[in-house]
C-alpha cells in the first residue's frame, strides 16, 4: 500500500500538476531530442554542491528558470527558425528511432511518440564526451564459451542444493 | 566491431580518469553509499528503501571487483554515492524532475542518484508500478561510469521495461563494468565438484553434480553451462555447509570407489565426513567413527595442515600437497604409497620449462565438467596433461602440467561481495 498521511488519501496521487507533460507533437518532441542530446550532445555534470539553505528552497517550483527549458527551445528556434522539420530534427528523430529499435521513418509516427512517452532514464542519451552510443556485439559472447562437456556425470542443473540469498 | 565497446570506453575514459587500471572510473574499491535523510520517498519505508538498495549494489559487486558499503555515519564529503528522493526541483540539482511519468531518475557521474518520488516506485516482485530495484541497479551503472546501452535485456537501457521477474545484469553488462574496473581475480581455499546421488520419478539412481568455489568464509556455486556463478552468491559457508568450519577449509576430498563413497572436508590439523544424504558433517558415521578427527589418527603418516588434496580415481590414492611436497595416500591399505612423499616438481612436471607453481598450491580439482585436473596457486592455474593428450602426443608425461593460464578466464564472474552484505 502506498504511504499517506492524510485521511483522504489525496496525497497518494500526485496532483495532475504534478504529471509529466506528454509528448504529443513535434514541439516537444524537438525538447525531448535536444535534452537528451540527439539534437546536440549535452554536458551532464553535476551541479557544484549547494548550500543546505538552498535545499530548503527545493521546494519551490521555478518553471521559468529551467535551463533545458529555456535554453533547447530557444537554441533550437534559432537554427531552424521555428520549423520544425529541420534536417537536424529529422536526423535527430531518425537516430532516436533507430536506437530504440523503431522503424527509421524520420517521422513523427505513434511509433516514435509511444516510444518517447515511456518511463525512462534522466541521464542523456548523448553526453559530450561520449557521443557515441555503446554497441557491443554479441559475437563477443563466444569469449565466455568453454569446451562442450565430455564425462560421464552430467551436471546437476536447476537444483539448488545449496540456499541462495534471492 | 569486436572491440566496439573497449575502443569506446577506453577512448572517453582516458580524457577523465585514468587510474592505475586504465580506464577506471572510480580509483578505489571499496565506496560507500548512503540514502540521505533528506531525501527518504514517501511510498516505500525506509528500511524497504535502504534494503533495496543494498540489494542492487551488491548485485554490481558480485560481477566486479567493487564492494560497496553502506555509510550511515561519516560526514558527507567522505560518501562516494549519495542516493535521494525527490520532486520537481529537488536536493540543489541543475536538473527539475517532470512529476508523474517519462523521466523517473537520474544520475551523475560518480556521485549522486535523484529519484523522482512522483514516480510510483515498487519494491521488487510486486508486479506493478517501477520497480525501485531495476532503476536503482540502472542508475548505479551510470555512477560507475557505465553509458546508456540499447542492447535487449542490458539493463542499461534508458526506457524502463515492466519487471519480469527476478531480473539479473546479463552478460553483456558484466562485460561492460568488468571493461571498466577488471575482471574478478583472488585465490581459493578449495574447488570441488560435489557429488550427489538422486532417484528419479522412475526410481533410478543418478548421479549427478555441482561445482563449488570456496574462499575463507563463503562460496559460489558455478553453473559451468552458464559460465557464471549463481545468481545471488556468494553466500557465507555456514548457510549452506552444516558442520564443517565457518571459516572455509583447506581441502575437500571425495574417496569414491566401487566400495566407498565418501566426502571429506580438511582444515588444521582435523578433517571432518560429510552426509551428502542429510547435507551435513557425520558427528558419528557408519563405521562408528566420531569427526571431527585428527588427520594424523585417519591418514597416518599424513601432516597437518595440509595446503590442498585430491583423490584420484586412476589410481585409487589421494593425493595431498603441502609446500613443495606431495604426500600420496593408498586408500586401500590405508598407509602412505611407497616413496612418499615427493616433491610436486617430480610428480606433476611442468610441460613448459619454468612455468610450475612449485609449492603452495590453493586447489587441486578434478573437473567433471572439463574430464581433467586443475591445479589452482593465486590466479592462476594449471592444468594436468590428460590421457586422451597423451595418446596424441607420447612425449607429454604422465601428470604434466600445461602452461598456466589465468582462473578468471576460465571461470567467470567469482567476485567477493563486501562483508557486510553476507550477514
Amino acid at each position: 500500500e502506498k504511504i499517506f498521511h492524510r485521511r483522504d488519501h489525496s496525497d497518494v496521487v500526485p496532483p495532475s500538476s504534478r504529471q509529466a507533460t506528454l509528448i504529443t507533437d513535434t514541439d516537444t518532441a524537438e525538447q525531448f531530442l535536444f535534452k537528451y542530446g540527439f539534437i546536440k550532445a549535452v554536458k551532464w555534470e553535476e551541479p557544484p554542491a549547494q548550500s543546505t539553505d538552498m535545499l530548503l528552497d527545493a521546494d519551490t517550483v521555478l518553471e521559468d528558470t529551467d535551463p533545458f527549458v529555456q535554453e533547447g527551445a530557444s537554441l533550437f528556434r534559432s537554427s531552424s527558425g521555428g520549423t520544425s522539420q529541420s534536417p537536424d530534427f529529422i536526423q535527430a528523430l531518425r537516430e532516436f528511432q533507430q536506437v530504440s529499435g523503431l522503424a527509421v521513418t524520420g517521422l513523427f509516427d505513434d511509433a516514435t511518440k509511444v516510444a518517447m512517452n515511456k518511463p525512462r532514464c534522466g541521464v542523456p542519451d548523448k553526453e559530450e564526451d561520449l557521443v557515441e552510443t555503446t554497441e557491443a556485439s554479441s559475437t563477443a559472447q563466444d569469449l565466455n564459451e568453454t569446451s562442450t562437456y565430455n564425462g560421464t556425470t552430467p551436471e546437476l542443473y536447476n537444483h539448488t542444493p545449496k540456499p541462495a540469498t534471492r | 566491431r569486436k572491440r566496439h565497446l573497449v575502443e569506446l570506453v577506453r577512448k572517453s575514459r582516458q580524457k577523465r580518469e585514468a587510474g592505475e587500471w586504465g580506464h577506471m572510473a572510480f580509483s578505489k574499491s571499496v565506496l560507500r553509499w548512503r540514502l540521505i535523510g533528506e531525501g527518504y520517498s514517501s511510498q516505500l519505508s525506509v528500511d524497504d528503501q535502504r534494503y533495496i538498495f543494498r540489494l542492487a549494489f551488491r548485485m554490481w559487486s558480485e560481477v566486479s571487483p567493487l564492494e560497496f558499503v553502506e555509510d550511515l555515519h561519516s560526514p558527507l564529503e567522505e560518501i562516494d554515492i549519495r542516493l535521494g528522493f525527490g520532486t520537481g526541483r529537488h536536493l540543489g540539482c541543475a536538473q527539475r524532475f517532470d512529476g508523474a511519468g517519462r523521466e523517473f531518475a537520474h544520475a551523475w557521474f560518480l556521485g549522486d542518484i535523484h529519484f523522482d518520488d512522483d514516480e510510483h516506485f515498487t519494491a521488487p516482485n510486486t508486479g506493478n508500478g517501477i520497480s525501485l530495484l531495476k532503476v536503482a541497479v540502472h542508475e548505479i551503472g551510470h555512477v560507475l561510469g557505465l553509458p546508456h546501452i540499447y542492447r535487449a535485456g542490458s539493463i542499461m537501457q534508458p526506457s524502463y521495461l515492466p519487471q519480469d521477474a527476478g531480473f539479473e545484469l546479463n552478460w553483456l553488462d558484466r562485460k561492460a563494468i568488468q571493461n571498466l574496473y577488471g575482471g574478478c581475480k583472488g585465490r581459493f581455499s578449495t574447488v570441488f565438484d560435489w557429488i550427489r546421488k538422486e532417484k528419479t520419478q522412475y526410481g533410478e539412481v543418478v548421479v549427478r553434480f555441482n561445482t563449488y568455489f570456496m574462499r575463507d568464509g563463503w562460496y559460489w556455486l558455478y553453473e559451468n553451462r552458464n559460465n557464471r556463478t549463481r545468481y545471488g552468491d556468494p553466500v557465507s559457508v555456514p548457510v549452506g555447509w552444516h558442520g564443517i568450519p565457518a571459516a572455509g577449509v583447506d581441502a575437500y576430498v571425495h574417496v569414491w570407489t566401487r566400495k566407498t563413497d565418501a566426502a571429506y572436508f580438511f582444515r588444521g590439523t582435523q578433517y571432518w565426513r560429510y552426509d551428502s544424504e542429510s547435507d551435513q558433517v557425520f558427528s558419528r558415521d557408519a563405521d562408528g567413527q566420531r569427526y571431527p578427527r585428527l588427520i594424523s589418527e585417519g591418514f597416518p603418516g599424513v601432516p597437518s595442515p595440509v595446503d590442498t588434496a585430491y583423490y584420484d580415481r586412476r589410481d585409487a590414492h589421494i593425493y595431498f600437497f603441502r609446500g613443495s611436497m606431495v604426500y600420496r595416500f593408498d586408500v586401500r591399505a590405508n598407509r602412505l604409497a611407497a616413496g612418499s612423499p615427493k616433491k610436486m616438481t617430480e610428480l606433476f612436471p611442468a610441460v613448459a620449462a619454468g612455468d610450475h607453481p612449485v609449492a603452495k598450491l590453493d586447489a587441486a580439482y578434478f573437473s567433471y565438467t572439463h574430464n581433467a585436473l586443475f591445479l589452482l596457486k593465486g590466479t592462476s592455474y594449471w592444468r594436468v596433461v590428460g590421457s586422451r593428450e597423451r595418446r596424441l602426443k607420447a612425449w607429454l608425461p604422465y601428470n604434466g602440467l600445461l602452461p598456466r593460464r589465468e582462473v578468471d578466464q576460465q571461470w567467470f564472474d567469482i567476485c567477493d561481495v563486501h562483508v557486510s552484505s553476507l550477514k
